[in-house]
């Protein structure tokens, strides 16, 4: 049997809304060790790769590994419902065909509890490779978060360009072009506020607004993101969830034509 | 501007 505590459950409730305009239906994978997904979109053009650690629970109890197989949609229905100081506890059994949540609140008393059926779903898994990147930036998310929807009013597509310079995102349509330009910026006594730039050669890349701005749903998860680069393959957008896990995304980049 | 790659042109399936 699978049963899991979690203390505060809105970060399962930010986990779900920072996912569900990307894919569907999706496996949560439950393991001794963690509670995982990993996703692509319908259009096989990004993926969500999610992880939170048995560490993140009050209490974490997975007897055997399942799937639970969850459509989107109506996961966040159900935790609209859910109060912002709520515990969130899940349970299913082995054979996973339904899936049980609470949300419990002690100040008020309350304890709501719904019933998930469960469906069966086939999922490809990618094989994502452990690479070393070449360009590692760390930045606050709500400027990246800023930066991402200031741009969709220039063009649909993004450059992304980190030089000595700096990180440059880029964006060109019908009324011309707009560049926001983000230096290493380490002055502040807040390390969230930071901005990092790790950079061992320059790299530039075509990306397509509207899915940037689909990963910024994660910004309430976590103060800083970190973006990774390498010269002709997709980007890495990660939210570290405290020590805990990350919601990760693969952006595949647009190319010349 | 420019065509979209997609996942599959980078990871394999696992």
């Amino acid at each position: 049997m699978f049963e899991a505590r979690l203390a505060n459950g809105n970060i399962f409730k930010m986990i779900v809304e920072s996912i569900r305009e990307l894919v569907v239906d999706v496996n949560i994978d439950c393991s001794t060790e963690e509670l995982s997904i990993q996703c692509m979109d319908s259009a096989h053009v990004a993926l969500v790769s999610m992880s939170l650690s048995q560490s993140a629970f009050d209490h974490f109890r997975c007897d055997r590994s399942l799937s639970l197989g969850l459509n989107l949609p109506n996961v966040s229905k159900i935790f609209k419902m859910m109060g912002r100081d709520d515990t969130m506890v899940l349970k299913a059994e082995d054979s996973a065909d339904k899936l049980m949540l609470m949300f419990e609140n002690d100040k008020s008393g309350t304890i709501a509890d719904f019933e998930l059926k469960l469906m069966a779903i086939e999922a490809e898994q990618l094989g994502v490779p452990d690479t070393a990147y070449k360009c590692s930036i760390s930045m606050p998310s709500s400027e990246f978060q800023r930066i991402v929807r200031d741009l969709q009013v220039m063009g649909d597509t993004c450059k992304i360009s980190c030089t000595k310079e700096g990180l440059k995102f880029s964006a060109t349509g019908q009324i011309g072009t707009g560049n926001i330009l983000m230096r290493q910026n380490v002055a502040s006594e807040k390390e969230e506020d930071h901005v990092t730039i790790d950079m061992e050669e320059p790299v530039e890349l075509n990306f397509a607004l509207r899915y940037l701005n689909f990963f910024t749903k994660a910004t309430p998860l976590s103060p800083t993101v970190i973006l990774k680069m390498s010269p002709g393959l997709p980007i890495v957008i990660e939210y570290p969830i405290e020590q805990l896990g990350h919601v990760k995304y693969y952006l595949a980049p647009k190319m010349e034509e | 501007s420019g065509l979209q790659a997609t996942l599959q042109q980078y990871f394999g399936y696992s």
